[in-house]
């Protein structure tokens, strides 16, 4: 650049090499959260076990198989929530989904889809309710938003689409979904029989960051 | 584009790579296990201008010796990126989600000059 003009690039040149390795890593610190919308890098306090992370991408991109983005065109972000158990009973289990204040706040929810993995314990097919529940205005009880009943004949996984049950779930401004699974009787929870780390039960929703709307100005 | 290389002066993309594991984000970043933050630098003499990279063809040289005749017409030119491409994160977020995302034009391929 013509002497006496401001020129980054030289600025940066002019430092030692260890000075300029961190300047940019500082760089590309920021750029990264500023774009992740993060105030400063997340302590992680419930990390999830590799194998049911790698068992979750397998079934998305099974699901998707354009999941993987790798056509280079930025796609929208795909969340991840791995269940807490909740409350059990001999014929029923609850399970917890918590969802962040970033995708319950400024995002659109394109799809959720919660994966459950049966370990059928019997030969024969065992009918399952399936109950999504809702927080009630108070918060103090919960309401059953949805119920569908599912017949489960093999082991293996399953998806139910909760889309909607999430949506409404944000709308309320509520990050937490429950999950109600009862069985006929006593026939042990189909869900929770020799469930390996691997086979822990998720929801994966694609969310899209909502744009700022534009309002027109007569 | 023209990777820089040791002395270059040319309008050329300088490769830096920020290794998670280096800074400590690898237990909040799953995957990748880093970040390829290249960047542009280098002059972009008059005659360059306007030509992602150098000139590679009889046709650009000629092109470049009409406007070093002419320097007077031409005016500034900047060493920018020409291609970029997304970057691709699996993270945790504050809460223990897990998210996928792309962030756009995040990584440099290749530089030139406007």
């Amino acid at each position: 650049a013509p002497k006496g003009v401001w020129c980054p690039a030289c600025r940066l040149a002019a430092l030692t090499p260890t000075t300029q390795r961190d300047v940019l890593t500082a760089l590309a610190k920021q750029s990264i959260l500023s774009k992740l919308r993060l105030q400063d890098r997340p302590n992680i306090t419930q990390p999830t076990s590799r194998g049911a992370l790698l068992t979750a991408l397998r079934r998305i991109r099974a699901q998707r198989p354009d999941a993987a983005g790798s056509s280079g065109m930025p796609r929208d972000g795909v969340c991840f929530r791995f269940c807490a158990t909740g409350s059990s009973t001999s014929r029923s289990v609850r399970l917890h989904f918590r969802f962040s204040r970033e995708l319950a706040g400024n995002t659109e929810i394109l799809q959720a889809t919660l994966y459950l993995f049966w370990a059928v314990p019997g030969p024969r097919t065992c009918p399952v309710t399936v109950r999504l529940l809702q927080p009630d205005p108070t918060g103090l009880n919960v309401t059953t938003a949805s119920e569908t009943r599912l017949e489960v004949q093999r082991a293996g996984w399953a998806t139910l689409d909760v889309s909607q049950a999430v949506r409404s779930l944000f709308g309320q401004g509520s990050q937490r979904l429950t999950v109600e699974l009862e069985v006929p009787e006593d026939l042990g929870s189909p869900l929770l029989a020799g469930r390996s780390d691997s086979h822990w039960p998720f929801v994966a929703a694609q969310a899209r960051a909502r744009t700022p709307h534009r309002v027109q100005r007569r | 584009g023209i990777d820089c290389s040791g002395d270059s002066r040319m309008c050329c993309r300088k490769e830096f790579f920020v290794d998670f594991k280096e800074i400590g984000w690898e237990d909040w970043i799953i995957q990748p296990e880093g970040y390829h933050m290249n960047y542009c630098a280098g002059l972009c003499p008059l005659h360059v201008a306007g030509i992602p990279g150098l000139a590679s063809s009889f046709h650009t040289a000629v092109l470049n010796l009409i406007k070093a005749n002419n320097a007077d017409a031409a005016v500034d030119s900047c060493c920018v990126p020409t291609q970029r491409r997304p970057l691709s994160l699996l993270y945790y977020d504050r809460d223990s989600n897990i998210v996928k995302t792309d962030i756009p034009d995040m990584i440099v391929d290749s530089c030139g000059c406007t």
